[in-house]
C-alpha cells in the first residue's frame, strides 16, 4: 500500500476519503488490537481527516491515539456491565 | 496553540477495509 498524501486525499470525492483512510489505519491497527481493529478504526475515522493524516505520519500520535479508543472502549464496557448488573438487580429486562 | 482532541465515541461503527473477511480459513 502507498502511503496517503493529501493530495491524493484531496482528489478523491468526500465519501471516498474516510474508505481511504480507513484501508491506510486498519493494518496498522490490527498488528497492535487484531481482535479491535474494526472498532477502533471506527472510531478514530470520526475523527477529521487532516488529523487522521497526521497520525498517519507519526507513529507516536497513532499509537496514543489507539491507547485513548482503547481506554473509552474498555470505560464503555465497564458502564455497559454496570448497567446490566443493575438492570437484573432492579428486574428491568435487558434490551 | 490548543490543539482540538476529537472525542472518540464507542458507538462509532466497526469499518474493515473492502474484501477484508472476518473468517480465518
Amino acid at each position: 500500500q502507498e502511503p496517503l498524501t493529501a493530495t491524493m486525499l484531496a482528489s478523491a470525492p468526500p465519501q471516498e476519503q474516510k474508505q481511504l483512510l480507513g484501508e491506510q489505519l486498519f493494518p496498522l491497527i490490527q498488528v497492535l488490537h487484531p481482535t479491535l481493529a474494526g472498532k477502533i478504526t471506527g472510531m478514530l475515522l470520526e475523527i477529521d481527516n487532516s488529523e487522521l493524516l497526521h497520525m498517519l505520519e507519526s507513529p507516536e500520535s497513532l499509537h496514543s491515539k489507539i491507547d485513548e479508543a482503547v481506554a473509552v472502549l474498555h470505560v464503555h464496557q465497564v458502564k455497559e456491565a454496570a448497567q446490566k448488573a443493575v438492570d437484573s438487580a432492579t428486574g428491568v429486562p435487558p434490551v | 496553540v490548543p490543539v482540538l482532541m476529537s472525542k472518540l465515541s464507542a458507538n462509532a461503527p466497526e469499518f474493515y477495509p473492502s474484501g477484508y473477511s472476518n473468517y480465518t480459513e
